[in-house]
């Protein structure tokens, strides 16, 4: 069973200034993370119920908390999976939708199962590789796009090496 | 070495060929152009002076000196592009990155910073700031959307409601920036929008800063009883700041659907497997 009550709790409590400014003492910036943490996890459970729902299959979602560092277990090791962009505000918007992913080339079918253009990016200095395709996403509603892995073979992404400055 | 530059239909942002940084952006189909040098400066912690004991810390923001020391005077610079995005990656330290970012379309410039974890090994607390300079004639005032309300007018040095005697020319003029903070000549618009509440000024004309990162070591003595330094090596941050130029007539519109757009931004689920497509309808 999904529920949003303990998320909005956490939030209500997060109200505080400390939770936002930095103002409180460490253990209590502990205790916050650790409130957000306990109250998303049955807030996943939700949001996967109304999607399964709502596209009518039911389906082993998976939501990344580790978007913030580009680590994605399910893009980076499956080699089909689908991307659901849902859109909460009241007119539709196109987003370029970046994801991490291992190695290899893909392609990315948008809802009318029309091929749209995707390209894997190598990000210097990491090792990194990214796939990006723009996704279009209708007001306060959502698409699924699918990604397929067609190739296992590295990118190559146009990158220059490092430019030498002058010292100064 | 060829300037270097990312385009789109909209934009172009040029970078210094000697110190990678920003240094122009264009908006083609308005023909405006302004010189912005964007680059990373700390301020060193006051831990007390002659003034007052008043220690920099996690209620208060007190620099020791007024000028910023820059994190580097050049950066190192990585250009990628691809038919969907432009990136120049900058990076100035070992604890201070940015990806400046163009993508089709676009009527912004993504600038993506990574800063930290700041180092205190030389005992100096530092709080990072990304800086913005133009040559806008601004007359002191900038403004901010404090409060997450409205945007309100800030002129430096001065209240509205009372004759101000301004003892911290740094700190006395940061005000909270919850999602933008621009600067205007009355033709042009420099606006920055944040991706999260930060502190912003401008110190002087044609200037914006946004404070992004800090990292003290002494408490301020306001009640928390401890330094707002993290423990081990410390954290690092990763942000966002979404650069728009535009006519001062024009760029309200520009701002407004870009930070609606930033702050109820789009959220991606993954499920694995193939599944079937979704039709809207």
């Amino acid at each position: 069973y999904g529920d949003s009550a303990p998320l909005n709790e956490a939030m209500a409590v997060l109200q505080h200034h400390d939770a936002v400014s930095g103002t409180s003492r460490q253990h209590v910036a502990n205790d916050y993370a650790s409130q957000l943490a306990a109250g998303w996890g049955p807030c996943e459970v939700l949001l996967s119920n109304a999607l399964a729902k709502l596209s009518g299959s039911k389906e082993s979602f998976s939501i990344c908390r580790d978007l913030n560092i580009s680590f994605c277990p399910v893009s980076q090791t499956s080699a089909h999976f689908q991307v659901i962009v849902y859109n909460p505000l009241g007119r539709k918007v196109d987003q370029m939708v970046r994801l991490p992913v291992s190695e290899g080339l893909f392609l990315v079918k948008d809802p009318r199962d029309k091929t749209v253009p995707s390209k894997v990016v190598e990000l210097p200095n990491t090792g990194n590789t990214e796939l990006l395709f723009p996704a279009l996403v209708p007001a306060l509603g959502f698409s699924i796009y699918s990604v397929t892995q067609v190739s296992i073979r590295r990118p190559r992404a146009h990158l220059r090496q490092p430019r030498p400055q002058k010292s100064r | 070495s060829p300037i270097l530059s990312i385009k789109n239909e909209y934009l172009q942002a040029t970078f210094h060929p000697d110190t990678g940084f920003l240094r122009t952006i264009e908006v083609l189909d308005r023909k405006l152009t302004l010189a912005v040098s964007q680059a990373f400066f700390w301020y060193n912690a006051s831990t007390g002076d002659k003034q007052s004991d008043q220690a920099s810390g996690a209620y208060i923001f007190r620099p020791s000196q007024a000028k910023p020391i820059p994190v580097s005077h050049w950066a190192q610079t990585q250009l990628v592009k691809t038919a969907l995005v432009q990136e120049v990656h900058q990076n100035f330290s070992a604890w201070c990155s940015q990806v400046v970012r163009l993508y089709p379309g676009q009527r912004h410039l993504e600038l993506e910073w990574t800063v930290g974890p700041i180092p205190v090994g030389d005992k100096w607390g530092k709080e990072v700031i990304s800086r913005f300079d133009t040559p806008l004639k601004t007359l002191g005032v900038f403004y901010t959307d404090s409060n997450g309300r409205e945007i309100l007018e800030r002129r430096r040095d001065y209240r509205p409601s009372w004759d101000l005697n301004q003892t911290e020319p740094v700190a006395g003029n940061y005000y909270p920036v919850n999602s933008r903070i621009y600067i205007t000549d009355g033709k042009m618009q420099l606006t920055v929008l944040t991706d999260r509440s930060q502190g912003g000024s401008s110190l002087r004309d044609g200037s914006l800063e946004l404070m992004v990162h800090r990292r003290l070591l002494k408490d301020d003595g306001r009640g928390v009883g401890e330094a707002l330094l993290e423990s081990g090596s410390g954290v690092w941050v990763r942000g966002r700041h979404l650069v728009l130029l535009d006519t001062a007539h024009e760029a309200a519109v520009g701002h407004r659907l870009l930070a609606e757009k930033e702050l109820l931004a789009p959220q991606v689920v993954l499920a694995p497997g193939r599944g079937s497509s979704y039709h809207h309808k």
